[in-house]
């Protein structure tokens, strides 16, 4: 009864655009939770 | 070789005829959006995009939306189709489809879209969650998920719907219950470094489980101290970086939750970076400025955290499961 799904782990965002040479600013994790404020 | 990372799955399939998408399965949000052809930005062109014209089972329903996720953001507008997710075939699933999706950040997600596992009560536009379609279309044999993500390599980590995969995780598991049935959201009584309990969630701490955040995120109140007793500076950029020399000396953090005690050991939290030959080791710790929406302050476990514990997600019982992770 158990359905099993594989995931395939990739770099976050953060650090694919970091190797890019683009460095985002720091931006609060918790803004996503708060979509009416943002 | 950087341990800053996102777990991904396969695919999910849109019918009829199947269109195939990889997605980030997310414990922070509630919606399921995929790129779509209606969106012609940098971000939608590096992506696989569904094509509802090829599906003889959608339908739009004319409502649009915004999606904030911090890293990036999304507008977009609503249908419904037949999704496919690991062989669990729902009908009349709402999906978003992206219509604008600005900046630079999506570009380089390796993903086309996002799969919401959180409740029904944060989803944009009111649109019904995957995990509860599966519950009201009895599609599960039991109304669990549960993560298991790989320290290792690309591969390895799996995600289990209608029940956990007892060869995941070793020991007992440990219950708490969700505080808010939100997010998956909750309580944390105690925070300890080396064993000693520190007293800063005293009056009660709150922490919501994301497995779509990277790092383990503490309240900004306590990142000083943190940082301190871990005895890392303030670099760029809001990283914190420590003498990669001293990991062996460097404190376990534990939360305690529901009366157990869930330690992190320095492997767990420090990431070592290679460049041009040299080591650096930053701290996968970053700090929230936001509290929580009882007040109290907010963690959230990211996959710093979950990396470490198996986590269930206990949709009849609302309550959360954590085991260490095999």
């Amino acid at each position: 009864g158990i359905v099993r799904i594989p995931l395939r782990k990739h770099k976050s965002m953060r650090e694919a655009l970091r190797e890019k040479g683009i460095e985002l600013p720091y931006q609060d994790p918790a803004l996503k939770y708060q979509p009416d404020e943002f | 070789s950087s341990s800053d990372y996102m777990y991904i799955n396969n695919y999910a399939d849109y019918w009829n005829t199947p269109q195939s998408f990889q997605v980030l399965f997310d414990t922070g949000s509630a919606n399921l959006w995929v790129d779509s052809i209606y969106c012609s930005t940098q971000a939608c062109n590096a992506h696989t995009k569904f094509n509802p014209q090829q599906s003889s089972t959608y339908s739009a329903n004319g409502h649009t939306f915004y999606l904030p996720y911090g890293a990036g953001s999304l507008y977009g507008t609503f249908g419904y189709d037949t999704v496919n997710v690991g062989s669990i075939v729902i009908n009349h699933q709402e999906i978003g489809l992206s219509t604008n999706e600005p900046g630079q950040n999506f570009v380089v997600a390796k993903f086309d879209g996002i799969l919401g596992l959180s409740y029904p009560s944060i989803s944009a536009g009111g649109e019904t969650p995957v995990m509860d379609n599966m519950i009201s279309q009895n599609l599960l044999s039991a109304n669990i998920f549960a993560f298991y993500l790989s320290r290792g390599g690309q591969q390895g980590s799996v995600l289990s719907f209608g029940g956990m995969d007892t060869n995941l995780y070793q020991g007992q598991i440990y219950w708490t219950p969700v505080t808010s049935e939100s997010y998956w959201q909750i309580g944390v009584h105690g925070f300890e470094i080396n064993g000693r309990e520190t007293g800063w969630c005293s009056q009660g701490c709150q922490s919501i489980v994301d497995t779509g955040t990277s790092a383990l995120t503490a309240p900004s109140q306590l990142i000083g101290h943190i940082m301190q007793a871990i005895g890392a500076q303030e670099s760029h950029y809001g990283m914190y970086m420590v003498d990669c020399s001293q990991l062996n000396n460097l404190p376990t953090l534990s939360f305690v939750i529901s009366g157990v005690a869930l330690p992190l050991a320095p492997s767990a939290y420090i990431n070592q970076h290679y460049q041009n030959g040299h080591q650096f080791c930053s701290v996968g710790i970053t700090p929230t400025y936001l509290p929580s929406r009882n007040g109290q302050p907010l963690w959230i476990f990211g996959d710093v955290f979950l990396r470490e514990y198996y986590s269930i997600y206990d949709r009849t019982n609302n309550r959360l499961g954590f085991a260490s992770a095999a």
